[in-house]
């Protein structure tokens, strides 16, 4: 049975997308076989991998009929790493889906037939707390969640934490993976005061790894890149090798 | 009749909250009468301009009973504006409208009893394309798209405009306000390629203005104040004045 971490955030552009790509490329160059579901209408984790768009609608297809999830599945261009890709479509499902019954079971469902071929399958979630990351958090075994060190993520961070929370009723097992800083700037006396402030309050939960704000993860994007193959050298590139390295170190101990 | 304006984009952080609070505050200070209505259960526009979080709910309220309207609006500390603020609430709300008929309809018809009082409305909204948008965008006079100059801000611009374009077929005198350049960063040859690049596609409806990125606008929200307030002299705020005399100045041209 395959490790599922939901990327989520209901605070915007906080970095679930580029934590979505590079953990998943981290792990696949890691050795383990890893699919990325991109569960946002806006597509990002799809086109920020170079997803041509005519190959995009995966998860689309795969949360109305979960025996169409395998011939969605896209292969990347790194060895071990595969995409659901997802479409803009999403936003009319969202709403087509509002008066089924097992509306937040669709994604567990998807994913049963291909769970055997992965070890990792991350799912990039859109910023709400809508029925698309319930249902990431029905189907996952924990919650990675990317936060900005400014006053509005900070803020909504206890949102997540509840709905996480909440969610635990219907998947006990559920519990958050991690809590990462990104966009860190270093030189700021604000960051600092917001990063001392959050591992006060979740203390071990918030990764020792700190992902620093670096333009070299914004322009990768652009050439459907993941930092790796982007800017190899880069603070930003190794940031996420730092976390990668942190998060398979902390499956080993649990 | 007031000017009802919308701050909308789904691509998240790209500062609607921001510009949605400071261009409000610049409007009253600009002697005009104006309301910003708090349409994101993450309340950041509510807690950045101070509102304690026990006053918080109005717009819950007037979207369920719209004579709740006027007793939920909540001064602020800026003579002539006044705000309905938000509560993470909404998200339950969002859930419950869903099988209404007239859900869409619900903001216009909360706003109806106070419309007389003010001369602009801004609407703040949530990161998506969902129920409470669509419900901006049917009462709105216009749309205000913030938009980062980077890749994955680009890639959502089609998807706006082209959600502004379906919701003029039920409320035709729907259009685009403008498109704002947020976060700008002068010295990254990357964030001109793409400013240029939208001006190129959208021509005038691209404000002149820029607002540069500027650590002051992070951490004027935790201080419960505007730029204005917080760091007058700063180059955010100077960014802000000029594009609350751009908008005012194309009302005028119209
Ligand atoms: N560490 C970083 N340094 C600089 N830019 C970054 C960094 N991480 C992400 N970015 C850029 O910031 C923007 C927001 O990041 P991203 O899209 O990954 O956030 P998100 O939380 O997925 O957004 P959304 O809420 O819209 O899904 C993107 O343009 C991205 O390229
Ligand atoms: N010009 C700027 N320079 C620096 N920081 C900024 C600027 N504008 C906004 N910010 C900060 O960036 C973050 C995102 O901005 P903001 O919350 O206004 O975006 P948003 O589009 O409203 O986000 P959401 O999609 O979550 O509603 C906030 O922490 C804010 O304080
Ligand atoms: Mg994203
Ligand atoms: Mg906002």
């Amino acid at each position: 049975r395959p490790k599922i971490i939901a990327l989520a955030n209901q605070k915007g552009g906080v970095g679930k997308t580029t934590t979505a790509i590079n953990l998943a490329v981290g792990i696949a160059l890691a050795g383990k076989r890893c699919l990325l579901v991109d569960l946002d209408p806006q597509a990002n984790a799809s086109s920020g991998l170079g997803i041509a768009i005519k190959r995009r609608g995966g998860s689309h297809f795969a949360l109305i009929s979960p025996d169409s999830t395998e011939q969605a599945i896209v292969p990347t261009m790194i060895d071990g790493l595969d995409i659901l890709p997802s479409h803009p479509s999403l936003v009319q499902l969202e709403r087509e889906l509002q008066g089924t019954s097992d509306r937040e079971r669709r994604l567990q469902m998807a994913l049963i037939p291909v769970s055997t071929r992965y070890q990792y399958i991350l799912i990039d979630c859109p910023p709400s707390l809508g029925l698309f990351p319930a249902n990431a958090f029905l189907c996952c075994d924990s919650v990675l969640i990317p936060i900005q060190c400014e006053y509005y993520a900070m803020e909504g961070l206890a949102q997540i934490l509840a709905d996480v929370e909440k969610s635990k009723r219907m998947n006990s097992c559920l519990r958050v993976e991690g809590v990462l800083l990104t966009m860190f700037e270093p030189e700021s006396v604000f960051a600092h005061e917001v990063a001392d402030e959050v591992r006060t309050h979740l203390g071990e939960l918030v990764y020792d790894s700190i992902v620093p704000r670096d333009v070299a993860l914004a322009e990768a994007p652009s050439h459907g890149k993941a930092i790796l193959q982007y800017a190899p050298r880069s603070r930003g590139a190794r940031g996420y090798v730092e976390l990668t390295r942190e998060l398979l170190m902390r499956q080993n101990s649990n």
